[in-house]
């Protein structure tokens, strides 16, 4: 089994957008797939027709059972969803009291300990973190074999790369593994000047970290959204989700299945 | 001395864009202000051309005294910008652990206690609020007389919104006033059908807290940030500069000066 953490501290980058289509797009190659939602605003739970605010089950009670010192059963918080061969561990708002945790030992490997006990059930799992720099975020860089990049192509976004990049240096030495990272220009529009002029800056300073090409703008993804469908399942043949499955294409060589 | 509060947990929705731009149009009006940035990535301190990972003073230290139980002296960390009659109080990179003090009695009151210090020198005080409903935002509602709320016009970014307005409520509630709040359409694109579809959504559920305009898409924005210039000052003729200047006659009636 596969892990891949979807992260960047900044927000609207287009985080939760790849999660789900880059799930939909390997659920449709027949891998199976598990979503993992950590984020406390809970975009993607809603995104597949769940409510945050009401949830029963969630990410958090992993992080609940770990401190009461209980077994993980991670198995007991996975839902179904529309799409066949994708499931969803979803997130709930009481996840945003988890960053008060930060300090308690052994909190930063809930995650990674969790999914292990998943590993014979699914093939893939893509995780989806909040836009902040936190013991959320810190668990998908440790539980993550890859990790993906949504940047924004423009220069409020591209601030603070490094800090992230350095934390996902620190937890993959201390891991002692090599863990890939792609750099994915998301939202870009190829008329704007200052689009061009900040993906040069990004590869100059990246270099082969930066995928080679960009997801375009696509009024789709936002439709698909008001669906609740992965744009891959809403919309397969639309620019987006044709980027999106070559990424999908340039991720498994990076990181194929087990 | 007033305080607007830009606040909304969902990311990339134009909280830092329409804080330097409301801070920028008060300052060419001649109001003193006061920008503070309560995000841990520090975009406004970034595009302000300073570096929150290496900054030395700025609101994580105003926590510090409050824990330490020292006199609060928010002065000595303000610093000034390149516009005249526009200061900054910046943040850095360590404000991500202010979240583990969350628990801590009278935390929630820092930015409110600290600004009150400083109402004789400014006149408006705009905050930028991470996009996280934890203990920074808590502050920010805390402090504010009035809330601004810049929201995407597409579902996800609408999914929440009850949640934050209700935490609001709950802090008007308890400090026994009552603060006006505006939802603000953002990136708006007219050609979109999914934008006009949910702006009527949204004003069907919110009613008159919905301005009656909206912030068009204009990359004019996107260029100032990479200048480092609020957009007020580097293309005040610009669509969305004209339409922010709306926006401040119809904050200023909602909240006029002292
Ligand atoms: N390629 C695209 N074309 C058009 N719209 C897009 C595209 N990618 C994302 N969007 C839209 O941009 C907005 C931000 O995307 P999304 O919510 O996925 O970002 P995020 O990084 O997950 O945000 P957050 O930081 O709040 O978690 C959404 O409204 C989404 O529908
Ligand atoms: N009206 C607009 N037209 C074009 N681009 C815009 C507009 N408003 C904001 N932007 C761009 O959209 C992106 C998101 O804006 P911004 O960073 O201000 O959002 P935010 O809500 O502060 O994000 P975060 O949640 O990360 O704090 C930025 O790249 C900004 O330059
Ligand atoms: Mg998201
Ligand atoms: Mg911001």
């Amino acid at each position: 089994m596969k892990i891949w953490a979807i992260s960047n501290q900044k927000g609207g980058v287009g985080k939760t957008t790849t999660a789900i289509t880059l799930g939909g797009i390997l659920a449709n190659r027949k891998f199976r797939v598990l979503l993992v939602d950590m984020d406390p605003h809970g975009s993607l739970t809603s995104y597949l027709g769940l409510n945050p605010d009401e949830i029963s089950f969630s990410v958090y009670n992993l992080f609940q059972d770990r401190v009461a010192g209980r077994m993980l059963r991670p198995e007991a918080y996975v839902v179904n969803t529309a799409c066949e061969g994708m499931a969803l561990l979803p997130s709930s708002t009481a996840l945003a009291t988890i960053e008060r945790l930060a300090g308690v030992g052994g909190m930063g490997l809930v995650m990674a300990n969790s999914l292990a006990l998943l590993k014979d059930q699914y093939d893939y799992v893509v995780l989806d973190s909040p836009p902040m720099l936190g013991a959320l975020m810190v668990n998908a860089l440790a539980a993550c074999t890859q990790l993906v990049v949504p940047v924004l192509s423009e220069f409020l976004a591209v601030q603070g790369l490094d800090r992230m990049l350095n934390t996902l240096e620190m937890i993959a030495r201390s891991r002692k593994v090599s863990i890939p990272c792609t750099i994915v220009p998301t939202l870009f529009d190829r008329r704007t000047r200052a689009s061009q002029e900040t993906l040069e800056k990004l590869k100059l300073r990246y270099g082969s970290r930066v995928w080679d090409q960009e997801i375009p703008v696509d009024t789709r993804l936002r439709e698909a959204s008001q669906a609740g469908l992965p744009p891959s399942h809403y919309a397969p043949a639309s620019r987006a989700v044709q980027a999106y499955s070559n990424l999908t294409d340039h991720l498994l060589q990076n990181d194929p299945p087990t």
